[in-house]
């Protein structure tokens, strides 16, 4: 056995050397048997992109472009049949996100191309790429990104879904305004019948999870904003649609309950810095639905206002609405027929999709800025829990 | 400053990739 002499940092040149026979073994130990929730937990974030690419650089001083090449096809896909094993685990897609991205942003940062340089320091730009062009590759796996981003936003609407009809419409945590329950409301009264609902809170409980996973697995801050988005966004869908097909979610005091939880969901936005991030507007359909359950619905005047304040949504859903608008006590009356026809005339030429439900599968197109690292390469060491103690730090 | 430029590495697309992929998975139970 080899004495181990400890070297000076300074002394590597941030690249590991494998043997070509080690190839499968290290993808197989790096990224289809590596758990995240582990291993990984304790692991820099980003650490198996970082490996991945200084073995890359190895091959790449080498000049070996076989090497290069086959290291890239098995990279991207065993990364691809993880995410068929595991695709419906928030985790393991999330840590498998931030790390493609991450690996992108590295043959970004060490493509030699001077726009991705500006950050580097010189030690950095030492460690450029010297044989090959990879923006082939890149293209590659940037598609492959996108792909794990749509699997991302799937894995966790699968998630939220069963959660928002219940925490944004059925469960009330406003007392006492309800008053005499409208007809067909399916409130359960018994608190043993309430336990294993959802509630506002789990949402949010649910939300803060994604969210303290995403940033455990260093995923870039500007992707977080797009998935939070993404998740604002189908929340406001699914409710909207609930409240525009049940009768009995369209009363003056579900339009506080749903102001309510739309304040929570916004304090939350504030509590984690993304007010920015345009989720909160793509709740615009839902709160201003909320506001037409709310506001007074008879004179002209109550007509117009309607009309000036509801821009984020169509005709027929503000028809629909005022249809199934339901009095909840002796002061509140029905809106009438007449009220709607001068909603309809006003809104006649409004160029609009006659659509009545959103469409909750939308996925808003994701982007993946550049996000260089300030990490030295060459002070990155491995962990002998992933077991690679056949790669050689040069 | 570099002496020579780097060489493009022809890639192939996703699809392709996923195309040499279902041979490979063949082969696995």
């Amino acid at each position: 056995h080899p004495v181990n002499i400890p070297r000076r940092e300074k002394d590597f040149q941030g690249m590991l050397e494998y043997k070509k026979e080690d190839e499968l073994k290290l993808v197989k130990n790096l990224i289809l048997e590596l758990k995240p929730r582990g291993v990984a937990v304790n692991l820099i974030p980003g650490l198996p992109a970082y490996i991945l690419f200084m073995c890359l650089r190895h091959a790449d001083y080498n000049n070996d472009d076989q090497k290069v090449r086959t290291l890239l096809t098995s990279t991207i896909n065993s990364i691809k049949k993880i995410l068929k094993k595991r695709g419906d685990d928030f985790e393991t897609v999330s840590f498998w996100l931030a790390n493609t991205c991450r690996f992108l942003h590295c043959l970004k940062q060490y493509s030699g191309d001077e726009a991705f340089m500006k950050h580097n320091t010189q030690r950095q730009n030492e460690h450029s790429l010297s044989n090959f062009d990879l923006a082939e590759y890149r293209q590659v796996i940037s598609d492959l990104a996108i792909q794990i981003y749509q699997q991302l936003i799937k894995c966790m609407e699968n998630i939220l879904q069963p959660m928002i009809v219940s925490g944004m419409l059925e469960h009330e945590t406003i007392q006492g305004v309800s008053g005499v329950k409208p007809t067909g409301l399916r409130k359960r009264t018994s608190s043993i019948a309430d336990e294993g609902t959802y509630t506002l809170d789990s949402i949010l409980r649910q939300l803060g999870a994604f969210h303290s996973t995403m940033c455990q697995h260093g995923t870039d801050p500007e992707l977080i904003k797009q998935v939070v988005k993404q998740q604002f966004y189908i929340i406001g869908a699914v409710t909207l649609n609930n409240l525009l097909l049940r009768k009995d979610m369209c009363s003056w005091s579900k339009g506080m309950q749903i102001r309510y939880n739309v304040s929570q969901l916004e304090e939350w936005l504030r509590d984690k810095g993304l007010m920015t991030c345009g989720a909160k507007e793509t709740l615009e359909p839902l709160i201003q639905a909320a506001q037409l359950l709310q506001v007074k619905k008879k004179t002209d005047e109550d007509a117009e206002a309607i009309c000036s304040m509801c821009l984020a949504l169509t005709t027929a859903q503000i028809v629909k609405v005022l249809n199934l608008y339901t009095p909840v006590n002796e002061f509140e009356e029905r809106v009438s027929v007449s009220f709607i026809r001068t909603i309809q005339t006003r809104l006649r030429d409004r160029c609009e999709s006659p659509q009545l439900l959103m469409d909750t599968k939308m996925i808003y197109p994701v982007t993946f800025p550049f996000s260089p690292s300030s990490l030295a390469l060459e002070t990155i060491q491995i962990p002998s829990s992933l077991n690679l103690a056949f790669l050689t730090r040069v | 400053p570099r002496s020579r430029p780097r060489v493009l590495l022809k890639a192939p697309t996703l699809a392709e990739m996923e195309e040499m992929n279902i041979s490979e998975e063949e082969e696995s139970p």
